[in-house]
């Protein structure tokens, strides 16, 4: 089964997205974590500030700090189901929906791209886990991403 | 201010 296993999907920013597909019957539980850096504490105030509360990140000597970026996820778990075409005796209409899955309880559709074994999603590919190294590429891009945003603040 | 060190805790997925 094409969908089956865990799939890594990444919105080019601070969230990364793995879904995970179970059999369930004839349909899927499918496991939804969101995967986001926070820093540990605050940001200090680009130029300094007088109130200490508002400024609880770690410093260091000369107004030097250590910021700390935690891997935050957010779980749910939802329903996917192949489409069922009206006309299930009409080749054409079955081959229309093959590659296709309703998923969250019909909110959205699932795409599977042939082509390149991704599936499509809210506009986001998602790429098979077919080894730690997906997930860790998109982690490299993300931690990037936040190393410019505090380039650009500081 | 400036930032001195930038440190990643992936922790969560292991």
């Amino acid at each position: 089964n094409k969908y089956l296993g865990t799939w890594v999907g990444y919105d080019g920013n601070n969230v990364m997205y793995r879904i995970t597909f179970q059999e369930n019957g004839k349909e899927y539980m499918v496991t939804e974590d969101k995967l986001f850096y926070k820093s540990e504490k605050n940001y200090p105030s680009p130029h300094g500030t007088l109130f200490p509360s508002i400024d609880d990140s770690v410093k260091q000597t000369n107004n030097t700090y250590n910021i700390n970026f935690i891997l935050q996820k957010d779980s749910r778990t939802t329903t996917a189901r192949e489409i069922t075409p009206q006309n299930e005796k009409d080749d054409k209409e079955k081959d229309k929906y093959k590659n296709q899955l309703s998923y969250d309880e019909g909110r959205t559709i699932i795409r599977y791209i042939e082509k390149d074994n991704t599936l499509l999603i809210n506009g986001i590919r998602y790429k098979k886990e077919t080894s730690p190294d997906v997930t860790n590429d998109i982690l490299k891009q993300m931690q990037n991403a936040k190393r410019i945003e505090l380039e650009t603040k500081f | 201010v400036i930032i001195d060190k930038i440190t990643f805790d992936d922790s969560i997925l292991t």
